[in-house]
């Protein structure tokens, strides 16, 4: 993903549940579209990293420098979605739940 | 029927079930489009649901859980008696609705038989009396707790016309399956009681039938809710070091996680941890605390001799850990 923009933003992770050996017992869906959030919150930030006023203060006190120690601010999952799963319980009766935050709409730096 | 008030009966079970008309009302259709397991007509239901339910801000009957139990047929006094084991349902969800669904047989062949060769008397008016009403049956559901050997306390009885083909039907049984969970008796029974002089000895049929529990489980939204459902295994295993107390003790593991949380007076640890520096405090985390066990207890649980000798240690270890604390005491006294 070299060419993806360096900032913070999402990018694509699709999850096999049989790649973490959930797939005995799952049975619907077999892969999702998770993402991820990933890149740099660092100052100044662009309007599209949707910072929050307190990651825009902890950037700016990161840039100047005076306080050592302090990271840039985290990008992060904004907002999320939720995710129906089929699966099978201890007694192999088939249940459906509805997961929320499974996968990631939008990224942030927070 | 499902066309009959059976299904508008239901208020947030009809919500999931009205857009299966077509599969109840024909599940041999339903059964061969999706290949033999679909005799499994619980796994059908719930494919249906899954397909409905995973467009984005649905909700399966303003709640977030549905939940299938298959039935187990056992023949008691030529009678077949259907047990649902609901024990797997978690403490944390609210039962929305339930629904028992079976499969109505149409009456037996050799009574309608029977009624079509009688000649139909005629009343005064010299029209032909209406047949003789239908065998009614009775569906009477019975609740038990695991370990009584009783038959159970009734809990609630329909009488059910038959249908004039075979059809699958759907009863609202939220007030009996509420009723059982509260009192802790969650193994069900039910039995299709006839009018029928000789009802014959059931066999077991392909159309069993199942209880669907609409729930809302309030622990969905906590951290890590999806591997306390989904996570099958612990991935720190028992050779793995653990500092604090064991987290497959318990048997709820909602519970567990809440339990495991430790004072400052069990890990000799200064209270207002987080409030330390930033990189002291990442240091100080042990993976058990970066993913809080919430795992079922699949390994086998040690003898009780084994849970003893492993007691014993704890609390030597324990020990060791309050002598030191007591020398630094007084060194510090003496000082």
């Amino acid at each position: 993903q070299w060419d993806e923009p360096r900032v913070c933003s999402r990018r694509y992770l699709k999850v096999d549940f049989a790649d973490i050996g959930w797939n005995e017992w799952i049975i619907s869906p077999k892969s999702f579209d998770a993402y991820y959030c990933a890149g740099a919150c660092e100052f100044p930030m662009p309007k599209i990293v949707r910072p929050s006023n307190h990651a825009t203060i902890q950037s700016i006190v990161r840039a100047v420098g005076i306080i050592p120690g302090i990271p840039e601010p985290c990008c992060v999952p904004d907002k999320m979605n939720s995710l129906g799963v089929l699966f099978l319980d201890e007694n192999r009766n088939v249940v459906l739940k509805v997961y929320p935050n499974m996968s990631v709409d939008t990224c942030a730096c927070r | 029927s499902h066309r009959a008030p059976a299904w508008s009966a239901l208020p947030a079970a009809a919500d999931g079930l009205q857009g299966d008309r077509d599969l109840q009302r024909h599940p041999g259709d339903a059964a061969a489009t999706l290949g033999p397991s679909a005799q499994d007509m619980v796994a059908v239901h719930m494919h249906r649901l899954y397909e409905k339910y995973s467009r984005q801000g649905a909700r399966p009957g303003g709640g977030n859980t549905v939940r299938s139990f298959r039935a187990r047929l056992e023949v008691v006094d030529q009678k077949a008696v259907y047990f649902f084991n609901l024990t797997s349902m978690q403490d944390s969800e609210m039962i929305l609705t339930a629904t028992f669904h079976f499969y109505s047989e149409p009456p037996r062949w050799p009574r309608a038989l029977e009624v079509l060769c009688k000649p139909r008397a005629k009343n005064a008016s010299g029209r032909p009396l209406p047949l003789g009403p239908p065998t009614r049956q009775h569906l009477l559901f019975r609740s038990l707790s695991q370990n009584t050997a009783t038959q159970g306390l009734l809990r609630g009885a329909m009488a059910l016309a038959p249908p004039p083909r075979g059809l699958w039907q759907a009863k609202d049984i939220s007030p009996i399956v509420k009723a059982a969970r509260r009192d802790g008796e969650l193994l069900l029974s039910a039995q299709l009681d006839s009018e029928e002089r000789d009802p014959g000895v059931p066999r077991p049929s392909p159309y069993a039938p199942y209880i669907l529990v609409y729930a809302n489980d309030l622990a969905i939204s906590e951290p890590n809710s999806v591997a306390v459902t989904l996570q099958r295994y612990d991935p720190f295993p028992a050779g793995d070091p653990e500092p604090r107390a064991a987290p497959n003790n318990s048997a709820d593991p909602r519970v567990r996680r809440a339990a495991q949380a430790t004072g400052p007076l069990q890990d000799n640890e200064l209270p207002g941890l987080d409030e330390r520096p930033p990189r002291a405090h990442a240091q100080h985390f042990h993976k058990h605390q970066l993913w809080p066990s919430p795992f079922r207890a699949l390994k086998p649980r040690p003898g009780r001799k084994d849970r003893r000798k492993k007691g014993q240690e704890v609390f030597m270890a324990a020990s060791q850990v309050l002598d030191f604390d007591e020398k630094t005491m007084q060194k510090a006294r003496r000082k």
